[in-house]
């Protein structure tokens, strides 16, 4: 893996704490 | 051949021989996992941080969450004591952290945290001072890099003002702190050959 965020599943991470921020803007 | 993990963001440094790499990773995920979740719930609290494109809010908070952890975990590296202080509560001294394979990182992450805490900063300043970290965080997979850069330059601002308000004898608290970015940014670089270098064996 030559990405050290992706290796520690950090993005999935991220994407799923931002979700709720990102359903809020669309209601 | 016995593994560690030397990072203070697990419970501990030693590894069960007997677990497979998957469960190693798996576990460590999960003792990370909350604080990460802090730094995106702190990320949504900085002011103009949300009119950016969900693309480059991920972008910012995946190049900048290590470096914003370091600052918000300084104070487990206690360069008195020379101990780290590992998730579980428990500390472990800096010769046995060598022991375990620490090298030039361990020694950086104290200098850091030294020469942060001596600033003596509050809280408020802290706070801001984290939120210029995330927003100063690597910028190769931003999108729109003119929106970022405004949000820095505006946080940066009510920094210096907060910063020259708090301490007038001491101007130069403002230049020090902004020369930690650098620092922040050489640790990060650290951290992730670090990271590429670690192998889990299945």
């Amino acid at each position: 893996v030559s990405d050290p965020a992706s290796n520690l599943g950090l993005e999935d991470i991220i994407r799923k704490a931002l979700m709720g921020n990102f359903e809020d803007k669309q209601e | 051949n016995r593994m560690h993990l030397v990072c203070p963001m697990s419970m501990s440094p030693y590894v069960d021989p007997r677990k497979s790499g998957h469960s190693i990773w798996l576990e460590f995920s999960m003792s990370f996992t909350p604080a990460v979740r802090e730094v995106v719930e702190f990320a949504k609290r900085i002011p103009g941080f949300r009119d950016l494109s969900q693309h480059d809010q991920v972008s910012l908070l995946k190049a900048g969450t290590f470096e914003v952890l370091v600052v918000r975990f300084a104070s487990l590296f206690d360069a008195k004591e020379r101990t780290v202080t590992f998730l579980s509560g428990k500390k472990y001294s800096v010769e046995a952290l060598r022991t375990m394979g620490a090298g030039d990182l361990l020694n950086s992450m104290f200098d850091f945290s030294q020469k942060l805490m001596a600033l003596n900063l509050t809280e408020e300043e802290m706070s801001l001072f984290t939120a210029v970290v995330l927003v100063s965080a690597d910028r190769s997979g931003i999108e729109n890099v003119n929106s970022v850069e405004a949000l820095q330059e505006t946080l940066i601002r009510a920094l210096r003002s907060l910063v020259l308000k708090n301490h007038p004898n001491e101007a130069a608290t403002f230049t020090k702190l902004l020369l930690k970015l650098p620092d922040l940014r050489s640790l990060n670089n650290m951290h992730s050959e670090q990271l590429l270098a670690f192998k889990v064996h299945p």
